[in-house]
């Protein structure tokens, strides 16, 4: 149903900009409909405009930048329709130290209502952690499980 | 709704039965390139239903099942449950834990189980249609897979959004 | 032969001109997210003939002039000069030293010069053929652009090894 | 010429499996021609297999190890014909300390002939780098160059 559509993407819009913003100081972004005389058929754009910076297309964005752009889409989704739980494997890579900081703080804003299992080998990403695991494989070529509650544990090597 | 534990056994790189138990809030998974960390991730996917091979980097579904290695056979069988608290009767069924299983055999035969009673993949489906965890299964960013978002046309962008609606 | 220099006037986000002197052995290119370190590397793909825009990660080639910011204008031109040392006669030609520049306008003109005389863009093609910095530019991995050697075609690899030849 | 591409191929073949053997200790791979009857026209796959493990298709390897038998094939290309410099930009990211050290030897084999600008957010990597280049964009969208000897800099945050 359109109606229905129509808010959803209102809603996530508005989310996608509070979440940009919260990752690109003096950014901004915004969704657009790939067609708005056609609602019934038409997708959905990305607009982003780090901060100081010409919007451009999305291609031009910096490996780092995309990735946010990517998180901040995906995590505006979340707030209008929440998981029980998620998986983020590795989606932090790209990011520089500061970005680090502004994805866990992210993190921080789902972990209340929603479990969340991260594939990580940032020691920063680790910190945030309630609980951990540890997956090993030997020469058998099997894998292997080590659980670790946080505060058992000294963050060595990944 | 809550993740209590998931229990891998023959499936990709766990071989031997293992079991994740899950906390609230957030859970590291952590260890050495190839030591089986994604392979967790394919596991709740393939358990919760997904058909395509390619998103569980495989060229067909039987390269789910443990392939053996230098020192040990492979197995006739792959098996993945997830276990989950529904005390908030988000899942509509009569059971306050419930459990998912998912099996396939090298022959391409699959049994699923609730709770331990066969049932089509159809019916874990329609369980888990108004959970957040089913179809699209927005809520797992695979490996590489984040880009994805901004590369894919407008069209599959949409369609994340009507599945969150 | 040796990289000298790179000198950018308007590409990209340089919108100043920029020169970076090349030491001997690794030179380590940081900073955060954002600020132009993949730009320098598209500044060398692009001063040696890169003719692909989708390569630089642009819509036109258009897009790699200083699009302006929200502090200053567009700029009308992107120039990139690459100079190198040719004491051990790598490249055919009677300079010790070789500055390849590349220069486009906004109109779609396109200018190119080795060592300051007016040139086309086949020239700079043929001086480079043999130096190892000609067509499929192999030693440049771009971002995000490894894996793309195990997800190609088996003929594209093949193009690689012959490129090697 | 087939006979040069046979050639090519032997010998790329040969760098890829020593290379291979260094970043995989106990793992073996090798270049396979796609279509042995036809050598005019085939093109070339890759086998690989990590140390313990079962020989199996490509897309099944993990982040890591992709990375790491991509680097393989393009640094025995690189010994075959060596560059006069190399741009390798964040290659390393998906890799683990361990890895990263067997990345780090690999720079250290052809960092002898060729110059190789390396793109990192990794301090293990700027530690290994003669000289560094500062990339900065300030509030006016305009990239600028600090350049530092590495004698002369201490690396704090990246
Ligand atoms: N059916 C199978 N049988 C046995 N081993 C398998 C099977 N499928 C995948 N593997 C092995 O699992 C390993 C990959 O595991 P996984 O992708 O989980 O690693 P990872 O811990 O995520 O590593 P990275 O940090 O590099 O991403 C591969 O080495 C692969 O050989
Ligand atoms: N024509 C242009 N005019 C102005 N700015 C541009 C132009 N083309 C690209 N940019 C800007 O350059 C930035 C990207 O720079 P680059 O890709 O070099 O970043 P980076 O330092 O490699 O970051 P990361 O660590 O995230 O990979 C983008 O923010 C983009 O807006
Ligand atoms: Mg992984
Ligand atoms: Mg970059």
């Amino acid at each position: 149903m359109n109606a229905k559509f129509v808010d959803t993407f209102e809603l996530v819009n508005e989310g996608f900009q509070k979440v940009f913003e919260s990752l690109f100081p003096g950014g901004q972004a915004e969704l657009i409909l790939s067609e708005p005389d056609d609602i019934a058929n038409s997708g959905v754009d990305i607009i982003a405009q780090p901060g100081g910076k010409k919007l451009q297309r999305l291609s031009l964005l910096s490996g780092g930048e995309k990735s946010l752009v990517a998180l901040a889409f995906s995590f505006a989704i979340y707030q209008i329709k929440p998981s029980p739980f998620y998986i983020l494997d590795e989606v932090e890579a790209a990011l520089d130290d500061i970005n680090l900081q502004r994805f866990i703080s992210l993190v921080h804003k789902i972990r209340r209502d929603s479990q969340i299992l991260i594939v990580t080998h940032q020691r920063r990403t680790m910190e945030v952690a309630d609980s951990l695991y540890g997956v090993s494989m030997q020469a058998d070529g099997v894998s292997r499980l080590i659980s670790q509650k946080f505060s058992e544990v000294t963050v060595g090597t990944a | 709704m809550q993740l209590k534990s998931l229990t891998l056994r023959g499936f990709k790189s766990f071989a031997e039965r293992t079991i994740l138990r899950f906390e609230p809030g957030v859970t590291a998974i952590v260890g050495p390139n190839g030591s089986g960390k994604s392979n967790i991730s394919d596991a709740v996917m393939w358990v919760l239903g997904e058909q395509s091979a390619r998103t569980l980097r495989s060229g067909s579904m039987e390269d789910v099942i443990f392939a053996g290695s230098a020192a040990r056979p492979a197995l006739g069988m792959a098996e993945v449950s997830l276990t989950l608290s529904n005390t908030d009767g988000t899942l509509p069924i009569e059971f306050s834990e419930v459990t998912i299983t998912r099996r396939l055999y090298r022959s391409g035969e699959s049994d699923y189980y609730i709770n331990n009673s066969p049932c089509r993949l159809l019916d874990i489906q329609e369980l888990l249609s108004d959970s957040g965890l089913g179809k699209g299964l927005y809520s797992i960013i695979g490996q590489g897979r984040l880009e994805e978002i901004l590369s894919s046309k407008p069209e599959e962008r949409r369609i994340l959004l009507e599945e969150a609606a």
